[in-house]
């Protein structure tokens, strides 16, 4: 079913819109799952939409959580100041009973810098005292420049390359562990599609139709050498 | 068949194309077989039309997505295949413009291939490039080398890419088939992906097919 508009199909941030609260809820539930209280991640600004389809709902939220201090050597090896996700859910609602198909979470940060690079370092924990994540942000903000210099991208305004470098953020984790679960040679990484999501590249460049539908009937070629 | 088989250096393949934002990788599949086949069975190599696909072919869904074996048909049916040149890709569907008199190429019949990878090697070494159906788990960040998914990770029953098979060998020991996309070539090594073979790996023997030309 196409999309519905309207609060459902929220592109803003803010708190969830009535019909996103159910899902998103859900989600967070899922998330602190087997966290003690104390230690649990709070639900920060929530978009998405919704697709029907027969008795479903798919919901494509994305949200920020926000994870609490952390200074329990019991709880986490190391100190980990107040952070805040970026992350992706995809549920499935169906009468009444929810599902998580699937979840990406990576860090980004809340507070805006003042080195006048704004649209690339403000979607990356830059701004957190915790070194290895300024670390992390600095590199990944190097390679996404080199990304947008090889592919000659251009961003219409700066929400849409924070959104984007945040997509590429996301996107090399996924490499890694594609590469990680692959058994072959193959070396994977930045390409040109690397600051798509995968429901972008998927619904662009993919072909469903493949499983969906059996395509004619065709006879059977001869093997070669069958007399 | 023989131990390793590369029509790209047997004048059986045309430059790696560029299907844009548009999900017709199945026209391209079905053109770059058809192209091998007309080379090896008239004795030319032309680059043939995706758009026209795109454009006359209605049983399939232009950007939407298709089906190999519906495009064999509707080339079938329409009387042929113009050239690249002569009916140029847009990248998105327009009214259809083909007209039999420029059609270049013609297909009499098309076929479904064996599902056993050795079958399919013998097939490809003696008859040409193979239009197959993959799931294209990983390819979005693939960037060289031979790609083993873990079969559940690329299920066979998960397919929706449509490529062409142009040959096959071994690197290091490790058996792979060279595979034309459609991305472009700055996309993968040129343009190609390298997937293993002898593993049905991503579902790479599911929906192997071919025109055939008198």
């Amino acid at each position: 079913a196409p999309a519905q508009s309207g609060a459902a199909d929220a592109q803003g941030w803010g708190p969830p819109p009535p019909e996103l609260l159910g899902p998103a809820r859900f989600a967070l539930e899922m998330y602190n799952r087997g966290r003690a209280a104390g230690t649990r991640a709070v639900l920060g600004a929530v978009r998405g939409r919704v697709r029907r389809a027969g008795h479903g709902s798919l919901y494509s939220l994305e949200a920020t959580l926000e994870e609490p201090p952390c200074n329990d050597p019991t709880v986490c090896q190391l100190p980990v100041s107040r952070k805040t996700l970026l992350c992706s859910f995809e549920v499935l609602d169906e009468l009444g009973k929810h599902m998580l198909l699937r979840r990406d979470c990576g860090p980004v940060v809340t507070k805006v810098t003042d080195d006048g690079n704004e649209a690339l370092n403000s979607g990356l924990p830059l701004l957190t005292k915790d070194p290895l994540s300024q670390d992390f942000s600095v590199k990944m903000a190097s390679i996404f420049k080199n990304f947008v210099t090889t592919y000659n991208r251009t961003y219409q305004t700066k929400e849409e390359a924070q959104w984007r470098l945040s997509v590429f953020a996301s996107n090399m984790v996924r490499a890694q562990k594609i590469q990680a679960l692959d058994h072959g040679t193959a070396q994977y990484g930045v390409t040109k599609f690397s600051d798509l999501t995968e429901e972008e590249f998927r619904t662009i460049y993919l072909n469903p139709l493949l499983r969906e539908v059996p395509g004619k009937k065709m006879h059977l070629a001869k093997s070669i050498g069958d007399p | 068949a023989p131990p390793e088989w590369d029509w790209r250096k047997n004048g059986a393949v045309t430059k790696v194309k560029d299907q844009g934002m548009c999900g017709s990788c199945w026209a391209f599949s079905v053109t770059g077989n058809v192209e091998g086949q007309w080379f090896l069975n008239r004795g030319t190599l032309l680059s043939l039309s995706e758009q026209e696909l795109l454009d006359c072919d209605k049983m399939d869904k232009a950007c939407m997505g298709g089906l190999p074996s519906n495009a064999y048909s509707a080339i079938k049916n329409l009387g042929g295949l113009e050239t690249e040149d002569d009916y140029s890709y847009q990248g998105h569907m327009q009214a259809c413009n083909f007209s039999a008199e420029k059609a270049k190429v013609y297909i009499n019949d098309s076929v479904e291939l064996s599902q056993n990878e050795q079958k399919l090697a013998a097939w490809l070494a003696k008859k040409g490039p193979i239009s197959v159906a993959i799931n294209a788990f990983g390819m979005q960040f693939y960037r060289h080398g031979i790609a083993h998914p873990l079969r559940p990770l690329c299920s066979p029953w998960l397919i929706d890419h449509a490529v062409l098979i142009v040959g096959y060998g071994n690197r290091s020991e490790v058996p792979f088939w060279a595979i034309k996309n459609s991305w472009g070539t700055d996309w993968g090594e040129k343009g190609y992906y390298y997937l293993h073979r002898g593993s049905g790996s991503c579902g790479v023997n599911t929906m192997a097919s071919s025109a055939v030309v008198n």
